[in-house]
């Protein structure tokens, strides 16, 4: 089972829109997918139309729940959520006093069955508790970036945070996965923040870049996945390409 | 003096560009305005080049600096800054054990001597202990929106908040405008949310409303607001006619 955090402390740089349509793009080719919302403002969950407010994330780290009693099972086929619930705005606070409050996900995660080809956790757009135990977490890191100048610049302190938890708790961490998201095809803002992304990232940035489009925008108001809301679209086009990239990498293991 | 959050706890709703934009367009009218940059991935401070290492925000609120030494003058003509600061990553966390936590800054601010017009804090994506600081210490709240589904969501809770704030540390907070931004004039979905926007706040919307231009993504990468970087954009046009609402509003009191 590959393990991805989705992270980025840049705010709207579409984390959640990649969750969400490269967990459909990728169960259209049978893999099975697990979703963790570990935003409180629990987008991802509404991004699929469940209710924000039942036992989800917060009683998972929290162990208070063991993970088959909050996974939701086929929110999209082949897509199960864990979704964020109510209770993890708290969790930032409450737990910062708990000893190893860094790695409860982790050990939450440990009691999964191994049913799944792939597990993302979605980020909120910061660096605190919740996503460096999504870090401490997981082996993999993808960053969805916006190609603009403004989101550029978090990403230094995002791959330092990255350093520091791999460095500390979670040894096997690593970026294998930066994503040019709603990329304004008509820009040379946008060409030149790409080019700026390759010669930063090389290899790391995938090929696939995610255009702006508004069926992508739609989506999450219909509680569904571009792929299931809109498979012809230009968005479930890209996305489609990304997973293709993204399977690609299972070889390379 | 009027006091002003800039608050959205979702990701990229454009506070960090409306901060900028019109504290340019109103110091263009001989109004005074200071900013400052409570948000510790220090985009506002980017935005007018200056340096986010300095000491700012953090020595501000922990009383460690008075204001005239942390307030940069003339970041651009009529506009002062007090930028984020290094520390303010970590002020979070530290003070989240003080007495009066939330009360930090309206403390530090009531030692501004009131040469100013216009004070703004510009809110990181997110509700916690620095954002409500930023509630606690002004007596107006704007609410820079992007006409989208996901963003639109996330206004219960911030309305929400606000009031919790007004209940119990600041009677005199009030969302005194909402602000549509990143407008995509031509499609259908921005009109459906605009339109559910003006239903839900009525006169508090601001009848302006600041489309998308690739002018206003290319400003801060040369650490200038729009009105100085390109005068004759879009986005100038529509940040100058927001802030003639902005001054219409000194009538109404
Ligand atoms: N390629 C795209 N084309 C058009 N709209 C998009 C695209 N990707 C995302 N969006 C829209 O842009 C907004 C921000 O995207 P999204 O919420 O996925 O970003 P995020 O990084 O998860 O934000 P946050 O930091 O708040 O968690 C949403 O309204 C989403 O529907
Ligand atoms: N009207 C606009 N037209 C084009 N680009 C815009 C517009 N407003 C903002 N942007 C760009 O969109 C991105 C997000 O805007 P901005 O950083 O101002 O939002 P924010 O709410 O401050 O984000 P955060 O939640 O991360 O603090 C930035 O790259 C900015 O340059
Ligand atoms: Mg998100
Ligand atoms: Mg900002």
């Amino acid at each position: 089972m590959r393990t991805i955090a989705l992270a980025n402390q840049k705010g709207g740089t579409g984390k959640t829109t990649t969750a969400a349509s490269l967990a459909g793009a990728l169960a259209e080719t049978g893999r099975r997918v697990l979703l963790v919302d570990l935003d409180p403002q629990s987008h991802l969950t509404a991004h699929f139309g469940r209710n924000p407010t039942g036992p989800g994330a917060y009683e998972l780290i929290t162990g208070a729940a063991a993970p088959a009693d909050v996974i939701q099972p086929a929110v999209a086929p082949g897509v199960d959520l864990v979704a964020a619930g109510l209770q993890l705005a708290a969790a930032e606070v409450e737990l910062v006093q708990e000893v190893g409050r860094e790695l409860m996900l982790r050990r939450a995660l440990a009691r999964l069955d191994d049913n799944y080809d792939y597990l993302f956790v979605d980020c909120s757009p910061s660096l605190g508790l919740l996503t460096v135990n999504a870090l401490a977490a997981v082996r993999e890191v993808f960053i969805p970036v916006q190609a603009e100048w403004l989101a550029l610049r978090a990403l230094g302190q995002l791959v330092e945070t990255v350093e520091v938890v791999r460095e500390r708790l979670n040894p096997e961490l690593e970026i294998t996965g930066v994503i040019a998201c709603m990329y304004k095809t008509r820009r040379v803002l946008c060409a030149q923040v790409l080019e700026a992304l390759r010669e930063h990232f090389g290899r790391q940035l995938f090929k696939t870049v995610i255009r702006e489009n508004i069926r992508l925008a739609e989506a999450p108001s219909h509680g569904l996945p571009i792929t299931i809301y809109d498979p012809g679209s230009r968005g479930a086009e890209d996305y489609r390409r990304l997973a293709r990239e993204v399977i690609a990498q299972e070889q390379d293991g």
